[in-house]
């Protein structure tokens, strides 16, 4: 299938040197971006009462910000496009899956007709019988037929099906005990717990949907940072979120922002930021961003720390 | 102490740059990892 006249898969960064209708030329290593290490050492072997010392030194300081502040917006951007694409194959994956269902729904009526048994007997019905010998020889069958179908079942083969556990880091207030991360889908919580490994307790959550919606999710603060909130997510929502964003993913991808960066000119970073419903695609990539990740762990923590950059940002203005 | 209180602060900003070019490397190769998929 030819998913690319579906939706615009490009990042549209629109970065220079970087050609954006060639995603695949981003970087592969890291980025370098020129750091003033060298001129931290440089002021700090400097005597620090001289005033043009602190003047330039304060410039350096305005520069790394204003680069600070484009590589948010852009991380902001590359996060968008990729939860745009992301549930663009979360989308093709339940259309697959379902297409997959449906020739095992039949293969499983024709056993049932194969082997003489009354069609709906496995499919939870239940027949009213008039006698115990006729309630019996029905649960005797069912049994049989219960084994026979166990050997006969196929192995799933689709991994979509397969409980995809992701971990997430989301930085919480130390003093904040409610365990509560915000992803944009609603959790009932359903258990607390105290593990060995942490002195923070560890809380279970189900998915409000549940039991249709198999997705769980763990939060514990982390030991090593109690500043961050650990949350694991096992399994994959068939669902959108109460805050997902309506419509095709395409629509979602033709008003994504666009980001103008010159890495040539000016030896910094020239971005011109265009924004489309910023105030509304920002508050739902906040919302959003966490509850769509994929079983890359660095990605996961990547992405936590681009949702904590997101707010930090926004706090600041 | 205003110079070494702005060195400090510079280290901090670096910092976090230098980890959010990391994050954003990571991102787009996240991105084309995803958009392989698709296509």
């Amino acid at each position: 299938m030819d998913c690319s006249s579906f939706l615009d898969i490009s990042l549209d960064l629109n970065t220079n040197p970087f050609d954006r209708n060639f995603p695949d030329k981003l970087p592969k290593k890291e980025v370098k971006v020129s750091t003033s290490a060298d001129l931290e050492r440089k002021w700090l072997v400097k005597d620090e009462g001289d005033e043009q010392s602190g003047s330039e030194l304060r410039e350096e300081l305005n520069r790394v910000n204003a680069e600070n502040k484009k590589l948010k917006e852009m991380l902001a951007t590359v996060c968008e496009n990729y939860y745009a694409l992301h549930s663009h194959l979360e989308k093709l994956q339940s259309r697959q899956s379902e297409q997959t269902e449906l020739p095992t729904k039949k293969r499983k009526q024709d056993t049932d007709e194969l082997l003489g048994f009354p069609i709906g007997l496995g499919s939870g019905k239940t027949e009213n019988s008039s006698s115990n010998e006729d309630h019996h020889h029905h649960h005797h069958q069912h049994e049989q037929k219960n084994q026979l179908l166990s050997c006969k079942r196929p192995v799933v083969t689709d991994s979509f099906n397969k409980a995809k556990v992701s971990t997430v880091l989301v930085p919480a207030d130390s003093s904040d005990t409610s365990l509560t991360v915000k992803d944009g889908y609603q959790w009932r919580k359903y258990g607390q717990k105290v593990t060995r490994d942490n002195p923070s307790p560890r809380a279970y959550f189900r998915c409000s949907f549940a039991p249709s919606c198999p997705v769980k999710k763990k939060v514990q603060r982390s030991a090593e940072d109690p500043s961050l909130l650990v949350a694991t997510y096992e399994g994959t929502h068939n669902h959108l979120g109460p805050n997902a964003f309506e419509g095709d993913a395409t629509s979602q991808a033709g008003s994504t922002n666009t980001v103008t960066l010159d890495l040539v000119h000016g030896g910094g970073h020239r971005l011109a930021l265009e924004k489309n419903e910023r105030g509304t695609m920002q508050d739902v990539l906040v919302k959003q961003m966490a509850s769509l990740l994929t079983n890359d762990s660095k990605f996961t923590a990547s992405l936590a720390a681009a949702i904590s950059g997101r707010l930090l940002e926004q706090s600041r203005t | 102490s205003t110079t070494s209180a702005l060195v400090d602060e510079l280290k901090r900003v670096n910092a976090e740059n230098k980890k959010l070019t990391e994050m954003l490397t990571l991102m787009c190769d996240n991105y084309n990892v995803l958009k392989n998929q698709l296509m």
